[in-house]
């Protein structure tokens, strides 16, 4: 099957964050909670939702992620009110 | 099955619906036959029943919507979010809004609308989302023939321990997702594909990558919209880079990943007797170009040069492949022909035209 092209990483990091924050609830601060140390809201978001659509867990956008937040989708979030 | 968080319900069971409007991309009849389909969905497994009501408030109320419509949740143009809807309630509570910039269709085009529908009721009535991928309430959209569809058992299994069961005298059963490390797994065919081995079954395929431990597990409507469910046979012919996918009298060719122009074709024109209704498995022998396809006890070959059967056929299969019974499905790696007998697999060597080996069905999924 075709592999997908290469991804421009601020793209993908702008689909991550806009996905988590409809459908896993993370709450965007705007602070640079990205580079603090410790662990990354993000990433555990991340992890839950790799975890529920069956993913391998790395708490990192890899490409199955990316592809996965990239289906169309109901609206509704998958965790949370 | 997930419960919406705080176990939301109705009270009722005699529920009404109301369409508010409808999309220009669809026939009105079509939409409402959509509508109808999907309601009854859900009243054919529960007690509950929809009477559709007009000029005046129902307890759902559907309605397609563009960008924001003032619910708090903007809609997103087309892709994306399709539609989203609420959960049981007084008001907007169980109201379905479906994005009007999406290509709504009634086949396999765009977006399938008794599809997304039958999802979004299933939060009308109090659901949330499924992890289970074959699961109506998954998620992320994937299509199946609205002729085919059969509520999977999650849903099924979900909706009632909120509403209890339907009153039919027999409890409609739906079908349940395909675990790859489940001892019980049958196959319904398999088959090479450019390296990779595909399982199927039922309405899925299971992808099996060399370079990958994990196998992949996806709707055969994914890759293949217009393919039917339950394909019965496959086998790849690699001369070709073809495979052909049969099911009842009929069969398809793969050309590389997509279906060749001009199928399905009846099978009799591989030179199968009228009396053949269907194929259960077949392989193809890379070093002769012989094809091999098992039908109840017995096989036929074909020759793929002569794109002929060749003659002193059908024959016994248990004459010349030993006591493998009913072929359910078959395949042949690096020379080996595995056989699938419920959840038996044979390894048989053509060499020696003799079986060197017996597994699991699920050998080859690193379970």
């Amino acid at each position: 099957f075709p592999v997908a092209p290469d991804e421009d990483e601020g793209k993908s990091l702008e689909l991550v964050e806009s996905y988590l924050e409809k459908f896993y609830d993370l709450q965007r601060d705007h602070q640079a909670h990205l580079r603090s140390k410790g662990k990354s809201p993000l990433s555990a978001k991340l992890k839950e939702m790799q975890e529920f659509f069956g993913l391998q867990v790395t708490g990192k956008p890899d490409l199955d992620t990316l592809e996965m937040m990239k289906k169309p989708r109901c609206g509704i979030p998958d965790v949370g009110q | 099955y997930v419960f919406t968080a705080g176990n939301p319900k109705w009270k009722r069971n005699n529920l009404t619906y109301r369409i508010l409007n409808y999309t220009p991309k669809m026939r009105k009849a079509d939409v409402d036959e959509a509508i109808q389909k999907a309601l009854s969905v859900w009243s054919k497994v529960t007690p509950l029943t929809f009477q559709k009501v007009e000029d005046k408030e129902a307890d759902i109320m559907i309605s397609f919507a563009y960008r924001d419509h003032h619910d708090n949740s903007p809609f997103d143009g087309p892709n994306g979010q399709l539609a989203h809807a609420f959960q049981p309630g007084e008001g907007i509570g169980g109201d379905v809004h479906l994005d009007e910039e999406e290509a709504w269709t009634k086949d396999g085009r765009g977006y399938n609308l008794f599809i997304v529908i039958a999802h979004e009721l299933g939060h009308s009535l109090g659901l949330s989302h499924s992890n289970d991928p074959g699961a109506l309430m998954y998620p992320t959209y994937s299509y199946t023939d609205p002729n085919e569809f059969l509520l999977p058992q999650d849903d099924i299994d979900g909706i009632q321990a909120i509403y209890g069961q339907s009153s039919a005298a027999v409890q409609p059963t739906g079908p349940v997702t395909p675990q790859a490390c489940d001892p019980h797994l049958t196959f319904d065919a398999i088959t090479t594909l450019r390296g990779e081995i595909i399982f199927f079954k039922g309405r899925y395929m299971l992808r099996k990558h060399p370079a990958r431990t994990k196998t992949e597990l996806n709707f055969i409507s994914l890759f293949w919209p217009k393919l039917p469910s339950g394909i019965q046979a496959a086998y790849e012919y690699v001369e070709r880079d073809e495979v052909l996918l049969f099911k009842e009298n009929k069969y398809w060719v793969l050309r590389g990943y997509d279906i060749a122009p001009g199928y399905p074709k009846p099978i009799y024109h591989l030179g199968f007797p009228k009396t053949v209704k269907r194929v259960n498995a077949a392989y193809s022998d890379e070093t002769t170009g012989k094809t091999y396809f098992f039908v109840a006890d017995r096989y036929w070959r074909y020759d793929e040069n002569k794109k002929t059967m060749d003659h002193g056929y059908p024959k016994k299969i248990v004459s010349d492949f030993g006591k493998i019974g009913r072929v359910d499905a078959a395949f042949q790696k690096d020379g080996y022909v595995y056989f699938f007998h419920r959840t038996t697999q044979f390894q048989f060597d053509p060499r020696a035209k003799r079986i060197v080996r017996q597994m699991k069905s699920i050998s080859w999924f690193n379970c």
